[in-house]
């Protein structure tokens, strides 16, 4: 069976997209079969893999509304191993379009099921919010990776976070819990850094990550060119602290 | 009349609420009188200028639900001049419980329409998403300022944002019009940064502020104090990108 990982964070801008392609690479490198499921409308995990929209493909959208079924709608990247389920700009109809919908925040746990058996990992990258699409991610997930950028608006929104999550734990998702909470666009030059750092570390103590992805521009290059890190530049220290944090999360689920 | 300015891009992290609370400081330090409207569930505006959300106060969510009038909900900042109608984590119910009101997409303009005399100008911090609140915004401005950060993926919901202004515009607001693009957290020594920027000016020419603001730590350290940035450095390159703006779009105005 898969695990399912949500990649979620309503803050915007902390590297929600960036860590969900560039840890589905790096845990595709170690031979791990996984499937990116891009459910942000933005659809910025689908074209960082270079895979763009086109309406001839299935996509994401196709399978809330029961037009197509899963497998038909997933392609494959250039990267060996690594599967998408690509996202589109419709997605952003689905709060509305799904309100009469008997548990319609189950409606990606269903959409994922026949796809378990064929995957070790199932990485969810969630839109900057906590509506119906990111609460879909949250119960379809056995758990949640928290993206946090070290900045004060981040922090702010992090006890919202942890409630939504706490919320879906009691009422959709029994067994949901923390992956753990990674700290990003690190820079140990800027004391806003390791203050942040330091707060989150108190508040989480082990479930902090020990790799802190550093703010590197070859990781905002990278999708324009529909790359993974892994594929644009593997010694750049962005690269290098994706599959660390590979490694580490492999680590920590043997442990469990 | 108040001038009424939806700030917006769903882009999430790109300089939204930094931009919205920035320039109504600006503003607010020409003389100017300046009501800022936190449409952001997160709150960051609200935060942002010393405004903690506690349950005496009204706030936006109250004047939605019809159970508040707004001129009650409007606080004072430290900041002479400048107001703010703060916002709620409640707001994330606004999507739901407004379904079934008729013209659900025009409550803030009806909001809004009471405070028109009191003010020069009006600035809306909107949130990471197309949804109602956002819709919303972009229904009661008269214009709508785009912060766009020179990174690939955030050029890339740029189409969908133009389109979403001029959807809104031909249904429920004929009078909408770009008032400009704001390139923000601009890093001359990247290269990354001028190829957006070229991309940009190319399709938006004049509509592009020839102010950029630079990336500037000042900034994000300014809320964690719940100060403005004239407030907390005003002489950093942060502050004094802010002051430009607000003289660029003082300018502009005359011109229109
Ligand atoms: N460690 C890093 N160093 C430098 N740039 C980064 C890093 N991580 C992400 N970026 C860039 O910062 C921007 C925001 O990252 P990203 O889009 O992954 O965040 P997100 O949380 O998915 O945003 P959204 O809330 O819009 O979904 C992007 O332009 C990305 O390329
Ligand atoms: N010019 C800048 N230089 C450095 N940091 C900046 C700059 N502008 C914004 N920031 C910081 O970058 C982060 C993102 O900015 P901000 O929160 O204003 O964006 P936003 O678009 O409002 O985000 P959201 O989509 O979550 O509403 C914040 O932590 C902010 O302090
Ligand atoms: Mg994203
Ligand atoms: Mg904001």
């Amino acid at each position: 069976k898969a695990k399912v990982i949500a990649v979620a964070n309503q803050k915007g801008g902390v590297g929600k997209t960036t860590t969900s392609l560039n840890l589905a690479a790096a845990l595709a490198a170690k031979g791990k079969k996984v499937l990116l499921v891009d459910s942000d409308p933005q659809g910025n995990a689908s074209s960082g893999v270079g895979v763009f929209k086109s309406d001839e493909n299935g996509h994401l959208y196709h399978c809330y509304m029961n037009n197509r079924d899963t497998e038909s709608c997933i392609l494959e990247t250039r990267s060996k191993k690594l599967s998408i389920l690509p996202s589109s700009i419709d997605l952003v109809g689905v709060e509305i379009e799904l309100i009469s919908l008997k548990e319609r925040e189950k409606k990606l746990k269903r959409i994922l099921r026949p796809t378990h058996g064929h995957y070790h990992y199932i990485i969810i990258d969630c839109p900057p919010s906590l509506g119906l699409l990111t609460i879909n991610g949250l119960t379809a997930a056995d758990s949640v990776l928290i993206p946090l950028q070290c900045e004060y608006f981040a922090l702010e929104g992090l006890a919202q976070l942890v409630e939504t999550i706490r919320k879906v734990k009691r009422t959709l998702n029994r067994g949901l819990y923390i992956e753990g909470l990674l700290l990003t666009m690190y820079d140990r030059r800027n004391r806003l850094t390791h203050q942040v750092a330091t707060e989150v570390k108190k508040h989480f103590g082990a479930q902090v990550y020990n790799t802190v992805i550093p703010r590197n521009v070859r990781l905002s290059e990278s999708p324009s060119y529909g790359k993974t890190i892994l594929e644009y530049d593997r010694k750049c220290p962005g690269a290098k602290a994706y599959i660390k944090l590979g490694n580490e999360l492999l680590r920590r689920s043997k442990e469990e």
